[in-house]
């Protein structure tokens, strides 16, 4: 398949919420996004790498990380809040001024050169990765919303749109 | 925008890396995907969560996650393990028999309850979700490989396919 990128889009109409040390087993989950979906709350990102055990007890726990419209954070930060105990959700970490730039095209799975070329463009620009998503068509990175012009701009260039 | 998922499908050919403890500055991410481009290795999902400080030294690290298709993942480790003291790369933990089970569709992103749904019939049938990724027409587990026919099978059913 053709690499074809075709444009840089960018989203400040984010904030991303960071719910660590959960137990790795199976219904976690299931309980956070039903908490949320209960009360509406859409969710835009959802990103949970690989389990680590726990530095303390040693059992398996892991980090989900998720974005949500702007508007939606105060109400989402309480819905999580009020099921923490329950839950046994450790920690709760939510950042407002974040955004999220993405490339969109085709071919990227089968070039795999085109991710690194994102993340050297914004490395050079000293932008700092704070997470990160890929598809068949898209590739996204959550970054400080006060760099998300230049980055748009940086990339916008090493991709010739 | 009406809900539609129109299929789930699954890949068995995947292996997944994790490399945990990285710094969580600008050209880390860079460094670890150009290792890999430059001996072609091509790269299926890239998850990065939200960044925690190290338990040792308070700075800021994170951890990468990312699939090769399974005939790739030796040549992978070691492309990484050379890189290892370079980078100052912690941990890199390997797992080859997994498989990602995805469900497609359209209009997820304004529908909350359908990653709920998804996450919670894997649940039920006691399947454990490794990795979590999702974009507009797509939400993406990964689970272990002896799970797979099941997670098809009761997925499909969870949403009449
Ligand atoms: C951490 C969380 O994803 C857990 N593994 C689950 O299956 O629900
Ligand atoms: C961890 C890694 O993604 C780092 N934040 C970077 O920008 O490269």
């Amino acid at each position: 398949e053709k690499l074809v990128v075709r444009s840089v889009t960018e989203d400040r109409d984010q904030a991303k919420i960071n719910v660590s040390g959960v137990p790795d087993r199976p219904g976690i989950a299931a309980d956070i996004f039903e908490a949320l979906s209960d009360k509406n709350i859409c969710v835009d990102m959802i990103i949970q790498s690989s389990a680590k055990s726990s530095p303390e007890s040693g059992t398996p726990v892991n980090d989900i990380s998720f974005t949500v419209k702007r508007s939606e954070l105060n109400r989402a930060r309480k819905i999580l809040g009020a099921v923490r105990k329950k839950m046994r959700l450790r920690d709760i970490l939510v950042k407002e001024n974040i955004a999220k730039v993405s490339i969109v095209g085709s071919g990227m799975k089968t070039h795999s050169g085109v991710a690194a070329r994102l993340f050297r463009v914004l490395a050079k620009n000293k932008i700092n990765i704070e997470m990160i998503s890929t598809s068949e068509i898209k590739i996204s990175c959550v970054i400080d919303e006060k760099n998300t012009a230049k980055a748009v701009k940086v990339i916008a260039k090493e991709f010739k749109l």
